[in-house]
């Protein structure tokens, strides 16, 4: 009966090339192994594809044009509405809100804060080794550094020799191990960086993708009939110092094969790595014997195109760049409470050869919004699911533009199963 | 019933041609919104006019517009709209 504490794990740039969304390539087993004891959406969607605006958009619970952020130059308590946010919601029910690397985007649109102290207990815990991360640290072929996009680096080369997302996981331990002496129930949210741009990753997970097995995107081509409106000229890519030095032509390019098969090649070792450090993080939660009183959901802010219709990045309307990985692990509900010192999480290794077939947990096919993850995890947890907002909302703190998904969790058979919470 | 699930998305530009700041326009250069209906059998964009000062889509404008059908056309390659009265469509599902 004591309220279930909360670990939000938010990716950047996350598109759904994951083992338990089907991808046959790529090595995400932790990830995977959270979907077997998880609840599954395959069709979700972000509000707008890209990061400010879709972050603002699901943890406000608000559609971009209720934010009316769609760059990243507003605050939404100025510009817009005083709109509570979802950790704001927790921490008004008596949970201690924290947060760790990106989780609100920074800068304007978080009012410079993450938008404390309205959303968090604590100051946000931002790495310092993030100020390094578009500089030239990038050993290039002329063993020079360079401020690249393929970034695969020595770790002992790097500037305090750490990259941002693994201090993001060795603070969220320490933050976990604190809480374990708390009495109250705590909001955790994580947010990676990687594999959003560049590709600065520790260089060994290149081994995992040898260049001979990645293929181009299936569809390469700028389609025919595609509106000049719709295409995304990828402008971000192009400013890393590897990408300018192809002299590419604008808007359309192309780039060249070889170089779109290593933008993969580093795509995908870029999530390996992501996966590691979930790895790490939810092993901790499993040695603190907190996975039976913790909802973890794991989601990403939107996708990102690797060549598919002539496009890189985001910042369009296609399925590639919104769809995105939505899951949600409820102790007792999309899984059985684990016994005692029966681990559900326990870290594994990519590198391993072994890598076992990993059961699929539960999954939902219908077509969900990223706008649903705030009023469905305030019904996970127990909360009052706030109501349905007016049209127009901007004068209402505190409603729900996104659907409750509540319905996709009720349990087929809880009178068969003593373990599951009813 | 799997068929009522939607999910909408939007995206702006502040042009119908690719130009430098068309992957993230400044709210003040935002001329085109493109807003999209998914469900499982389809996706539909229209791109129409939008006024950044008012925050008003004019759905009357219409710029361009996609449909690309799921299961015959899953990577969204074959865009249908102008092929199957995509326009037509568009005044069956104006709000």
């Amino acid at each position: 009966t004591a309220p279930l504490n909360v670990l939000l794990i938010i990716v950047d740039d996350l598109r759904p090339s994951l083992g338990c969304y089907g991808d046959k390539l790529v090595r995400s087993p932790n990830i995977d192994q959270l979907a077997s004891h998880s609840l599954l959406f395959q069709n979700a969607f972000a509000q707008q594809a890209v990061c400010a605006p879709s972050r603002v958009s699901f943890l406000t619970g608000r559609r971009p044009d209720t934010t009316r952020l769609y760059d990243f130059n507003s605050y939404w308590r100025v510009h817009a509405g005083n709109f509570s946010t979802l950790p704001q919601y927790f921490k008004e029910n008596g949970y201690v809100t924290m947060s760790v690397g990106k989780v609100f985007h920074p800068g304007i649109s978080s009012n410079y804060s993450d938008d404390s102290p309205y959303s968090w207990s604590i100051p946000p815990y931002h790495p310092s080794s993030e100020k390094y991360e578009n500089t030239k640290t990038c050993r290039g072929p002329d063993g020079e550094l360079h401020a690249n996009l393929l970034c695969p680096v020595d770790i002992a080369d790097v500037p305090e020799g750490t990259l941002p997302d693994k201090q993001s996981t060795e603070q969220a331990i320490r933050l976990l191990e604190k809480t374990k002496t708390s009495t109250r129930p705590f909001f955790l949210a994580v947010g990676y960086h990687k594999p959003h741009i560049p590709f600065r990753y520790p260089k060994e997970f290149q081994k995992l993708y040898p260049l001979e097995n990645i293929t181009l995107a299936p569809d390469p081509e700028v389609p025919a009939g595609l509106p000049p409106v719709a295409y995304n000229p990828w402008m971000d890519i192009r400013q890393r110092e590897d990408v300018q030095a192809l002299n590419l032509s604008v808007p359309y390019g192309p780039i060249p094969v070889d170089f779109q098969r290593k933008i993969r090649q580093s795509y995908f070792a870029s999530i390996s790595y992501l996966d590691t450090q979930v790895g790490h993080l939810l092993s901790a939660l499993d040695d603190l014997q907190l996975a039976n009183s913790t909802i973890i959901v794991f989601a990403s802010d939107h996708g990102w195109a690797l060549g598919e219709h002539g496009e890189w990045a985001k910042y369009s309307n296609f399925d590639i760049t919104t769809r995105v990985p939505l899951m949600f692990y409820v102790p007792g509900r999309t899984a059985p409470l684990p016994e005692a010192g029966e681990k559900l999480f326990p870290y594994i290794d990519p590198f391993s050869s072994v890598q076992e077939l990993m059961e699929p947990g539960r999954q939902v096919t219908d077509l969900v919004e990223l706008l649903s993850l705030s009023p469905t995890l305030a019904g996970l947890a127990g909360l009052h699911v706030p109501p349905r907002c007016p049209v127009p909302s901007f004068h209402v703190e505190l409603c729900r533009e996104g659907q409750n998904l509540m319905k996709h969790f009720q349990v087929e058979d809880v009178e068969g199963d003593p373990h599951l919470r009813g | 019933n799997p068929r009522e699930s939607i999910a909408y998305s939007q995206y702006p530009r502040p042009a119908d041609s690719p130009q430098w700041n068309s992957d993230k326009p400044s709210l003040k250069d935002i001329k085109v919104m493109g807003y999209s209906i998914r469900t499982i059998d389809y996706r539909y964009t229209v791109w129409v006019g939008f006024s950044p000062h008012e925050f008003l889509a004019n759905f009357s404008d219409v710029h361009a517009g996609e449909l690309y059908f799921v299961d015959s056309d899953p990577l969204q390659d074959h865009n249908m709209y102008n092929d199957s009265q995509g326009k037509d469509l568009l005044q069956h599902l104006m709000p």
